[in-house]
Order: C-alpha cells, then structure tokens, then sequence
C-alpha cells in the first residue's frame, strides 16, 4: 500500500458525506445502498465513522459527472477512467467523481458502483494505489471481483490502519449527525492473558479463531496469525457466533450462533442457509449450543451445551440415539462448560475462558494443559 | 512524419503509451518530443516503472500484455507521484 505525499488524513473521525447527483443507471436508493455499504467496509477497519448530509458542503462530496467537470481532470468518455477522488483536506480535496459514461451497475454486467466506490472513497480517506494486485486500491478495476463476496485485502487493512489505527471505541460525537457515533469494540488483543474465544475450526488446512466481529486466521507454516472481520470474508454471517467446525469431507464449515447455523465453502456461504439447529435433531428447547467439532476420521460430530454432548452421525445424518451424555462421563477432566473446541494432530482441544485443554481421545485424559492463546503464538 | 496519421499504427501506439505515461506515470509533457525516437531511455524507464507496478513482465517496451493492461478500465488517480 501508500498514500499520498506527506501522508494526509483526516483529522477527525468522524466524517460526512453528500451524494451531490445521481446517475440514470441506478435507482437513487442503489446507489445510496453503494455509498453506504463502501462507507462500511471503511468504517469496519479503522475508527472512522461516517453520517450523511443532504445539503451542504461535506467533508466527502460524491458526484456524478461527464467530461470536463470543473476539476481540470476530466473524465474520457466510456471506459479507461472510471472514477477518481482526491486525498484528505478542505474543499475539493476528499471528494469522490464517478464518470457518467459509464454504465454503473449493482452486479456485475457493468461497472459495479459498490467496488469502484469503496476504491475511490479509500483514496477520500487517504490511501494512494497499491502495487499489490489483491488489493481494493489496485488502480485496475477487476472484472473478475464478485461484489457480493467483496473482502479488502490485508494491504488495504494495513494501509488505513497506517493512518487510522484499528477500530476503537469512538468519542468523538459528530457535530452535524442526527445519530449518535455508534459505539463498536476494536478488535480484541490476540496476547490478551484473558482472552477467551467463541469457537474455533479448521478450514482448507487453517484454524479460525473466533471473536466478537472479528476471527484471527492460523496457518501452520506461517509466523503471524492474521486478524480479518467476519464480515469482510462471510458478510452475511453474524458476529458473536456460538459455534463452528469443519466437515473435511465436504469442505464445508458450519458456523452457529442462537438456533439458527450457516454453512459455508471457502468464502462462499452456501444458498439454502441459515437453517435451524432443530433440522439436525435438536429439540426446540435447545435455544444455541456452546461448541463443536466434527471428528472427520470417524465420520461423528460433537455438539456440546452446558455439561452435556450430543454425537451427529455423519453418514446416516443423524443424531446418535443415546445422546446427550455428560461431557464428564466421556471427556474426564474437561470442563462442564466450553466454549469453543477442534480437533488437531489427533487430540481434541478444548476451550474455557483463558485456558485450554488437550485431551487425548485414545488415552481418555487431559494431557496439557495451555493458555487459550497459545495457538497466536503468544 | 505522418504518424499522427496512423492509426492502429506504431506511431498512435506510442502516443496513447506517452499520454497514459504522462497521466498516471509522471512522465513529464515535455519529453513528448522524444518519444519519436526509438528505445528512447525515458519512456522506457517509465514503462519499466508500470510494469512493475501493475505486475507485468518487466520489458521497457509497449507489449502486448502491456498495452492490454493498459486499455483496462482504471481508477482516474495517479499511480505514482512527482
């Protein structure tokens, strides 16, 4: 990533905007949906917050133009340009131009105002062209890029943050917002002593650990865990989730919060979810399970709630007969509550607040006991 | 010299290479004079340059997976800065 010469930014964090004009391709409330949902994805990495303005001058002022457009940049006609913006400061500086000849698109048949949006709004926020193809700030417009399972990449990430910081709880109450700054948790401390998790799986050869809004991604072989929001890979899925594992046989995660869970491939969250807990042989009076993990060698899927497990059969697609036992009778030493558990190398690892178990299946005990972090390399 | 005349010819290639060069590249206006002569050092360090920013083979000359990049839909912003 970069930015711009002497590094610009806003001095605040709390901006406004104003789409000054429309274009004729889209529905106003599209493109009102556009503006905002690019806004969020800023506002989900750093401390920014952002309020919308009706009339006039905004900190980010958005506008659809033809040609020559008073800036002396002027736009080309179809195609090549589609859009620039100009970094941080008074005036014109932060505002955001989209070339009306071009055909703007919710999907992905024209130009799809979302992508080109939260690209242009990065340069309003101070972020110059990154070399890196993966990211947002790339100068090129992807085509391939689907808009709906749109994520920024760690470059974009860690260039806003380089001005910004992560996000923080926000104090700084807008002067001209009718709402109050929505007050949003950073994200956690993966070296928190006290830090405990919400569930944690594998995925395609990784373990996600997750909390709040936020999961850190482990790859064996790499040093540093990375830190992604939930939404930026699955944005679809709520934060706070109860529950995950992974069917390697179908590679596919499973993610649950509350009665309801999600199925998900890769970043593609698969049609026909959320479902109830209830389809897999839970009685309704099961209101959200506390962790789980699918033992893939044996084909079975452990779901535990409270002081008790229920076993899935993988195969038959149904829950064991028998069940639920109690997580003592079976898993000597573990505590009667956890909250998020996986499987690795063989051993079953199980989490409660700041601590971690690893039990051995084979030999029914406890063999380790570990600080939940210890997996971030803390 | 009737390259402006040319079109699809050598003679416009290099002039939407110089024009893009000046645009998001800082390739100054007033090297445009030079840009007639062939492996002239200046345009081709500048290619060298976005190249390597867009990721491409490094070559110095307007090839043609260059030029392909270069005729892609792009963000108006300057890639690099004076």
């Amino acid at each position: 990533f970069s930015t711009f010469p002497g590094s610009p930014k806003w001095k605040k964090h709390h901006l406004t905007y104003r789409i000054v004009n429309y274009t004729p391709d889209l529905p106003e409330d599209a493109v009102d949906a556009a503006i905002e949902r690019a806004l969020k994805v800023w506002e989900e990495v750093t401390p920014l917050t952002f309020s919308r303005m009706h009339e006039g001058e905004a900190d980010i002022m958005i506008t659809f133009a033809v040609g020559e457009h008073g800036d002396f940049f002027p736009f080309d006609g179809p195609g090549e340009i589609l859009a620039h913006a100009f970094a941080p400061g008074p005036g014109i500086s932060g505002d955001a131009h989209f070339d009306d000849d071009e055909k703007w698109t919710k999907d992905t048949s024209g130009t799809n105002l979302f992508l080109v949006a939260t690209h242009e709004l990065g340069h309003s926020l101070g972020l110059r062209h990154s070399d890196n193809p993966e990211a947002l700030m790339y100068p090129l417009y992807n085509t391939l890029t689907d808009p709906n399972r749109f994520r920024l990449s760690q470059d974009d990430v860690a260039g806003i943050q380089s001005l910004y910081g992560p996000p923080t709880v926000s104090t700084d109450a807008p002067a001209v917002s009718t709402k109050p700054v929505p007050t949003r948790p950073g994200p956690p401390d993966m070296c928190d002593p006290a830090l405990s998790f919400d569930a944690v799986s594998t995925l395609r050869g990784e373990t996600l650990f997750f909390k709040g809004r936020y999961f850190w991604r482990k790859y064996l072989r790499a040093s540093k865990p990375e830190l992604y929001p939930i939404s930026s890979f699955w944005p679809s899925i709520p934060s706070g989730i109860d529950a995950a594992y992974e069917v390697k046989s179908k590679d596919t995660v499973f993610i649950f919060k509350g009665q309801q869970f999600w199925a998900v491939r890769g970043n593609e969250v698969q049609a026909g979810y959320p479902r109830s807990i209830q389809t897999l042989g839970f009685p309704p009076t099961i209101r959200k399970i506390d962790a789980a993990f699918s033992d893939n060698d044996r084909k079975k899927t452990y779901f535990f709630l409270e002081d008790k497990y229920w076993r899935f059969d993988e195969k038959r697609q149904t829950m064991e007969p028998g069940f639920p036992k109690k997580i003592a009778e079976d898993f000597p030493g573990v505590h009667p509550r956890v909250d998020a558990v996986f499987e690795a190398f063989g051993f079953f690892y199980f989490f409660r607040g700041s601590s971690q178990l690893e039990f051995d299946p084979n030999a029914k005990k406890v063999t380790h006991i570990l600080k939940s972090n210890n997996w971030l390399d803390c | 010299h009737p390259l402006d005349r040319d079109p699809g010819g050598q003679g416009s290639i290099m002039d939407f290479v110089q024009q893009y060069l000046e645009k998001y590249y800082n390739l100054k206006k007033d090297s445009r004079l030079l840009v007639r002569t062939e492996n002239n050092g200046l345009i081709a360090e500048k290619i060298q340059e976005m190249q390597r920013f867009l990721g491409l083979k490094v070559t110095g000359n307007p090839d043609p997976e260059t030029l392909e990049m270069m005729h892609k839909p792009r963000c108006g912003v300057p890639d690099v800065w004076d």
